[in-house]
């Protein structure tokens, strides 16, 4: 099972988490310690490191219109400078005295702070991305929801003119996700969903043309036979197109933690 | 932007590693 739910997040964060698992491992096995090197530059470089992405997650928090996203960020932000002061405490600390214990603590805490604090604020960043997905697929479910009240063929092409590319940008923006993501399970859920939904628009275009032509001919005076089947039909194919793109919104919220609760 | 959000957590992420291995480097010795 995999700990991070993006490759992206995976990437940043298992190597850190493998490292910070060591060190504790390692404190463990030598409460004594040796004396520690002078780490005040690779210390430094974190310092640097954790200015550049507060820096950055502040301006994402101001340019964001996600009201989740600034809530949740700053929380996750003060997390990794309080652990960056931890650890140039620890440095300061281990160059009066090499051996100090508490200096030892504070590298710990300081280490599980940054991998913390980027953990929560990697999430925050791609919850919030997921959102925007959610958002384009719930304009996608607003315009199925009108497919039953067309009836002219011009209303038809406006449909058409309207769904095509909020159907194009959900169809791109969920197969990157899916190959985004490390959890097998959900990744294959979202390319079924997504396929199922590419094939069915084409029919439920389909359909409608069929239910606006029978209704069309039954104002010509032509027997009206089959516009019920029609309009039917027509309603089935975008109720189905409605499920696979609620189920899409929902495998798009989980992450691996959710797996208990999905399973 | 997402993309420079993820870069600078990566630059993060490796000063830190790099930060454990100087600690682990003299702890295991």
């Amino acid at each position: 099972m995999p700990v991070f739910h993006t490759k992206t997040i995976e990437s940043i964060l298992e190597p850190v988490a493998q490292q910070v698992s060591r060190l504790v491992i390692l404190h463990e096995e030598a409460e004594d310690g040796n004396a520690m090197p002078d780490l005040s530059r690779p210390v430094q470089a974190v310092s640097h490191a954790v200015a550049d992405l507060v820096k950055v997650g502040r301006e994402t928090i101001n340019s964001s219109d996600d009201p989740i996203l600034k809530q949740d960020m700053p929380a996750a932000l003060h997390r990794v400078e309080g652990a960056s002061k931890f650890l140039e405490e620890a440095s300061a600390m281990l160059k009066g005295d090499p051996y100090s214990g508490p200096a030892r603590k504070k590298l710990i805490e300081g280490s599980r702070g940054i991998l913390q604090g980027t953990s929560a604020l990697l999430l925050c960043f791609d919850e919030s991305e997921v959102r925007k997905i959610i958002r384009e697929c719930k304009k996608v479910l607003d315009y199925l929801a009108v497919a039953e009240v067309i009836e002219s063929m011009g209303d038809l092409v406006q449909f058409l003119k309207d769904l095509s590319p909020c159907l194009s940008k959900v169809s791109r923006e969920v197969s990157f996700r899916s190959e985004e993501l490390t959890h097998q399970v959900h990744r294959e859920i979202l390319v079924r969903c997504l396929d199922q939904v590419k094939s069915l628009a084409p029919i439920l275009i389909c359909s409608m043309k069929i239910f606006i032509h029978i209704i069309t001919q039954s104002k010509e005076g032509a027997e009206a036979k089959g516009a019920r089947e029609a309009a039917e039909n027509r309603n089935y194919l975008a109720q189905r197109m409605t499920d696979e793109i609620n189920e899409i919104i929902r495998v798009l919220q989980l992450t691996t933690y959710d797996e208990d609760e999905w399973d | 932007d997402a993309g420079e959000m993820v870069r600078q957590a990566r630059v993060l992420g490796q000063a830190t590693a790099h930060l454990i291995q100087s600690i682990k480097g003299e702890a295991e010795r």
